[in-house]
């Protein structure tokens, strides 16, 4: 495998053996990647082959190893196998048993990395498995300790209790946000790329497209400071594409834009969907929907000579959809569903009573037929008479089916109970 | 001296990525 290290221009040099690490620390590098990578090419976390160590940079000038290893038994974790001051704070390693680099492991590696980092409230710009740290020049504890990912997985535990404060936005209004204006208003020398991919993330998720996201992050990185750095706009380009090659377009992560704009930020995804078949039940209730206000339109009857499929396509869903709609609808008793037989070779006519409408059209009609005036003893008249019909429809075809109801209602509703019979 | 002092911890925290 082979790290890399750097001097301050951050460029990376590559290394394989301990001798060549030898060599260039004497002559004067000043960085290194603690996790080791496939190739002498590329520094990058899909690149990464070994994770070696955990660590967590402190950015408090005024820590010392005792709040470090305080913190560690107030958290339930192992003490660091090795602290070294730098100049800004501390730099603590927990030596892992070293970890092939699978997605898998990679995806827990980084949630401990964040998790560990934000339970010291260090560096979260550091947190990355490809991170490039200083070479130890002042050791104040170096402890031969090895431990494994699963001794800091209580860390994980109330990661998903962590508070959220504040200024919440629906996702798709991200951009509009105070905190995100903020970090398009230019950032700082060292948090240019994480900024960037930020960035990049909340304008995919706007419905940006690439060329777009990229003209607007080119014009955004010249807002930024210069430093002494520039940030390239191949840098930017790079980090753009990185975020429109994710498979799934994802919102940025709201820790990120607290952490980079320093402001409390958080949102809710309104378009979330519940998991095993995604988007199934919204599909059901809109189909419901327009379904009901299709027989509606056709005042709360609808009589047709279509098919299933027919009808499923003139609302623009699927057949098995609309089969499972109609059938929800007749269970919870909504629904009556008759099919009468038009005669040989003209196919059948399919009628659709919502329920409600059955009442309210048998209270009409009552009136206007003038039986009870419309109350509830007209209303059950008819359905006597449509009861007695159905037992002589039984009678003369044999056919017992209690569709038929609603077919002799609507019959009765309209001619006198002596025609129909 | 502290230059052979951070090799050993780099050796540490290498051991097995990097060959002798």
């Amino acid at each position: 495998a082979w790290c890399f290290v750097a001097n301050k221009s951050f460029r990376p040099l590559p290394v394989r053996t301990f001798a060549t690490l030898e060599k260039l620390i004497d002559a004067g590098m000043i960085y290194f990647t603690p996790n080791a990578f496939f190739s002498r090419k590329a520094k990058t976390t899909d690149a990464l082959r070994w994770l070696n160590a955990l660590y967590i940079d402190i950015d408090d000038p005024a820590a010392t190893v005792s709040d470090v290893l305080d913190r560690c038994a107030e958290l339930n974790l192992p003490p660091p196998s090795l602290i070294v001051k730098t100049q800004h704070g501390l730099h603590c390693y927990w030596k892992i048993k070293r970890v092939r680099a699978t997605e898998r492991a990679l995806k827990l590696y980084s949630r401990l990395l964040r998790a560990l980092t934000k339970a010291f409230d260090a560096d979260l710009r550091a947190a990355t498995a490809e991170r490039f740290l200083r070479i130890p020049r002042v050791i104040l504890h170096f402890d031969r300790a090895e431990y494994e990912l699963k001794d800091f997985f209580s860390l994980l535990e109330d990661e998903t209790l962590s508070a959220q404060s504040g200024g919440r936005v629906v996702a798709r209004g991200i951009l509009d946000h105070p905190a995100v204006k903020k970090l398009l208003g230019g950032v700082s020398e060292h948090s240019r790329n994480h900024a960037c991919f930020t960035l990049a993330r909340a304008f995919r998720y706007c419905g940006y497209s690439y060329a777009e996201t990229l003209q607007e992050l080119l014009r955004w990185n010249r807002r930024n400071d210069r430093g002494s750095d520039p940030h390239r706009d191949s840098e930017v380009r790079a980090t753009v594409k990185s975020a429109y090659n994710e498979k799934q377009i994802r919102p940025p992560a709201a820790s990120w834009i607290r952490e980079l704009s320093g402001m409390p930020f958080s949102y809710r995804i309104f378009e979330k969907r519940g998991g095993g078949k995604p988007g199934r039940p919204r599909k059901i209730e809109e189909t419901r929907e327009k379904f009901i206000a299709t027989i509606q339109a056709a005042g709360g009857t609808l009589t047709t000579c279509d098919s299933r499929k027919k009808l499923a396509a003139q609302l623009g869903v699927s057949e098995r959809t609309l089969n499972s709609v109609v059938a929800a609808l007749i269970a919870e008793g909504s629904l009556t569903v008759s099919t009468t037989r038009l005669g040989r070779g003209k196919g059948t006519e399919t009628t659709y009573t919502i329920a409600s409408q059955l009442e309210a059209a048998c209270s009409e009609s009552c009136k206007a037929i003038g039986r009870g005036g419309g109350s509830e003893s007209g209303m059950r008249q008819v359905l006597e008479d449509a009861i007695e019909c159905c037992f002589k429809f039984s009678d003369v075809t044999g056919r017992n089916h209690g569709k038929d109801l609603a077919f002799s209602v609507k019959l009765l509703l309209r001619y006198r109970k002596k025609y129909v019979l | 001296s502290p230059q052979e002092k951070a090799l050993e911890a780099l050796r540490f925290l290498l051991d097995g990525s990097l060959t002798e």
